[in-house]
């Protein structure tokens, strides 16, 4: 089962067309492994990806070296799923 | 029973069609479950079918066509209760019965609601493999014969908008065509999302506003101001290419051309916080708001023959 331990999700605000040009560009490293929850579209609507543990010393700097703006939404998203979990087994053990 | 179901709490695929099974059984007089179509690994594609009579014209409901999207599929689950509950109760939603059928479909991509729950939290698409890649699946929201192929979507089937080898390759889809197609009185289509608070009408694919542009936009401001009177959920509402991106072979852009004018997407809470991985708690909220724009999309529907 796949895990997501210390991955992150950020959520990022491009301030100009430049900024989401560079985010697309972003999106395009295979190898990084980002899941896009939102695309890079247009400066009104932020950016939010999913960014797995081994990318995210890359994409935080790619982000600080171009003076974008991003939040940490979710700090780990593997925290949230055992959240889940736990929360469904609990009503599972209800009896009907 | 349906009453001790617990709404507050996400579940498996099982526990949903054992919903559905008991459901149809406890409202055998309103409610069937009719299977449309099988998915790419031999499940069952459920459609509950709530009726009055017979050769009504029809408003159709998806919710859960991208697997990972629990809050859509858990919001199919709470409207299904809250039509057999209403019904009888609820005298707008009660003459909406008397004339239309409604048909719902909370599961709309089984193998990947599956997959979600034992492999892969975050799988958004089908399970079909595709031949020459090692990548598996399509996304069902670009698989549509509406601009299929076009910018929006993509060639690649290891990217989240793959949009497969042809128009309604994936099972799931086909069979939804089949049923419209055959069906040929639905004249309302809803295909439910999340996230990111949007109520969405065609076009995606192209810029070229829908004929119909001006009476959907006001339909979707009067769907979103009864969405915010209950809880001030903040919503954006216009075409898909203006509103969110450019998208191509999607859902509701086939069923407007089809001749579905009321034909609306939804994309439910939340903006960010949380993405698909809105906490259960949120379960019921969120399944109350919408379900006030969904009748709002009814009675405009009933009201406004064509």
């Amino acid at each position: 089962k796949k895990t997501f331990e210390g991955d992150q999700l950020l959520q990022i605000t491009a301030k100009d067309e430049a900024q989401i040009s560079l985010l697309k560009e972003l999106s395009e490293q295979e190898h990084l492994g980002l899941d896009f929850w939102r695309e890079p579209v247009h400066e009104s609507l932020p950016v939010d990806v999913r960014v797995p543990f081994h990318s995210l010393q890359a994409v935080r700097a790619f982000l600080g070296y171009n003076q974008i703006q991003y939040n940490v939404m979710i700090m780990d998203v593997q925290d949230l799923l055992d959240d889940e979990q736990r929360e469904m087994v609990k009503y599972r053990s209800f009896p009907r | 029973s349906t009453d001790d179901f617990v709404y507050t709490t996400y579940h498996d695929l099982n526990s949903i069609n054992s919903f559905i099974d008991m459901l149809v059984a406890e409202n055998s007089n309103l409610v069937s479950k009719i299977v449309i179509g099988q998915s790419y690994e031999n499940r069952p594609l459920n459609v509950l079918k709530f009726s009055t009579g017979a050769n009504r014209p029809g408003i159709w409901f998806d919710t859960g066509i991208h697997s990972r999207e629990w809050v859509t599929q858990a919001s199919g689950i709470w409207f299904a209760k809250k039509i057999v509950t209403d019904y009888g109760r609820d005298p707008v939603l009660t003459d909406i019965l008397s004339n239309y059928d409604i048909f719902l479909e909370i599961v709309t991509n089984p193998d990947g609601f599956a997959y979600t729950h034992s492999n892969d939290r975050m799988w958004r698409k089908t399970r079909k493999p595709n031949s020459g890649s090692s990548c598996v699946g399509v996304d069902p929201n670009r698989n549509w014969d509406a601009g299929f192929g076009g910018a929006g979507s993509s060639s690649n089937p290891c990217t989240e908008t793959y949009r497969g080898p042809s128009a309604h390759s994936e099972p799931e889809v086909k069979a939804i065509v089949d049923f419209v197609k055959s069906h040929g009185k639905l004249k309302a289509f809803v295909s439910i999302h999340n996230y990111s608070q949007m109520l969405l009408y065609p076009y995606g694919y192209t810029s070229t506003p829908a004929k119909d542009q001006a009476e959907l936009h006001e339909l979707a401001r009067k769907a979103v101001t009864a969405l915010q009177s209950l809880y001030s959920t903040r919503y954006t509402y216009g075409s898909i290419i203006t509103t969110i991106y450019q998208a191509s072979g999607g859902t509701i852009d086939w069923t407007y051309n089809q001749g579905i004018k009321y034909s609306y997407t939804f994309e439910l809470r939340d903006t960010g916080r949380y993405g698909f991985l809105l906490p259960a708690d949120q379960i019921v909220p969120t399944a109350e708001e919408t379900w006030l724009a969904l009748m709002a999309i009814m009675e405009h529907t009933r009201n406004n023959p064509y």
